[in-house]
């Protein structure tokens, strides 16, 4: 018969040793607004005060999470028998993404919803995270198979809104938050990114994309604004170089207290 | 028995009377980069030299085609015995687009990938588009349900990507390249969208989301480079205020030769 000796040595899977204390996504339902960005500087400025932070990357078909924090954009991947183990950052974020798993980091994943539903929970379930006060989820765009896997399977804290000033962004994020309260997922707040950029020479800024709604929408979505990031070249670069840690984002301390 | 004038009289469907020269796709695989603008540039620009144009929106969770295009960013459609009627903007582009199904632009609609497939299906069999030299294609983020609907159901003559200066979003843009590869869709060139801003007040041009990667990326993809859009704060207030139509677009104009 099967003593307890013989269950203590089953072989434990991944979620037998993950603690993780809260899930936080980043959701905007519009592409290119910074979800990204805003998903990573989240998790360098809780790396800073100290806490065991990961990154989940939900966007299958356009991963961007290895390019911020990795040198070439991708590393090889080891596995023990607990699961899949993530790479980890410079300063120690836990990070896992489908572009770590391919050979190039710019080979098309050509995957319809069920695939990429399923991608998702075994980024959950079979990915040895360890004990983790955070991990944040990075949303793709849309209101799809990702998000809808994202919110009905992981045990969300809350989700974080990014916009950005043009109105038609504002009409995308309305869209999301939507989707985030028919699931019951408390919202955090709202951030909006490239809301204007300082020209270096006469120190003047600029509204770009045109004036903020940021506040309009905050209201009207009944969440904290918590914070707008100007456009800035040096953070394009660090970005796409794998060096987002060196980012000061002074902009992010508050939004973590 | 059924004669000939039974035949004549049959309930004829839309497709009976659909006759589309060219189908156009404008894709990227990266959110936020222009796509919408590339498609409402291109069909305006089409629009001018004469042609019969359409645009359908197969962002089916984050559509912008409307909002480009009406002042309200919606319309009441009606629907005749051969099918949807699509909404025709000021010049006479007809639009296809969920948001125009809707009761107001910002509900969300969260649908899994077979029903996204399924509703881009509809809009390619079920609209009464009627005689178009040009149908183009607005592509959402990523290569899921809606990029292989569109690749595998629709005539495509080819597709244009769209790219902006971040050498991520290049990244991307190159999956969403191999996609159309492997799907057999030409590749017709790539447009590189908010390239530089010009300061008004000096004239300078800033390259605020870093040096362009265009020339490069055109020739790994082995596609012509067959334009540079710069961000315009006055394109990005028509486009918010469904006015695009009044913006000159000379740009555009090389690209439709
Ligand atoms: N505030 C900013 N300043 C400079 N570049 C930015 C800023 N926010 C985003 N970017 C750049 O714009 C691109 C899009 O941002 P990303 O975070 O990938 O958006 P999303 O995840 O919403 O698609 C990235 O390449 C990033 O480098
Ligand atoms: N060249 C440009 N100049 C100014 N605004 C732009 C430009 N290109 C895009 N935009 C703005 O940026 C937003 C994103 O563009 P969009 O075409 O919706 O991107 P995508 O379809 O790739 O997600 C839009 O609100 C649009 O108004």
């Amino acid at each position: 018969p099967k003593s307890t000796e013989d269950i203590a040595e089953r072989p434990q899977e991944a979620s037998d040793v993950n603690r993780i204390d809260h899930v936080v996504a980043v959701l905007s339902g519009k592409g290119g607004v910074g979800k990204s960005i805003v998903s990573s500087l989240l998790a360098v400025s809780l790396r800073r005060k100290g806490h065991r932070v990961g990154i989940l990357d939900a966007d299958i078909t356009g991963p961007s999470i290895p390019r911020m924090f990795l040198p070439k954009g991708t590393i090889q991947l080891d596995s023990d028998p607990l699961g899949i183990l993530p790479a980890t950052s410079r300063t120690g974020i836990k990070l896992m993404s489908i572009n770590l798993l391919l050979r190039n980091e710019s080979d098309a994943v050509i995957w319809r919803g069920p695939l990429i539903g399923r991608a998702i929970q075994q980024f959950w379930t079979d990915v040895v995270w360890g004990e983790l006060d955070y991990l944040v989820v990075d949303l793709p765009p849309g209101t799809s198979d990702a998000s809808l896997t994202v919110m009905q399977f992981l045990p969300l804290s809350g989700a974080l809104l990014v916009t950005a000033p043009q109105s038609l962004a504002g009409m995308v994020v309305h869209k999301a938050a939507q989707m985030a309260e028919m699931l019951q997922v408390p919202l955090l707040g709202l951030v909006e990114n490239m809301g204007y950029f300082v020209c270096p020479d006469t120190g003047k800024s600029y509204e770009v994309f045109g004036p903020s709604h940021a506040d309009e929408l905050a209201r009207a979505l009944r969440v904290p604004l918590l914070g707008r990031l100007p456009i800035r070249p040096e953070l394009t670069q660090l970005s796409d170089t794998g060096r987002i840690e060196d980012y000061p984002a002074e902009e992010f301390a508050p939004i973590v207290a």
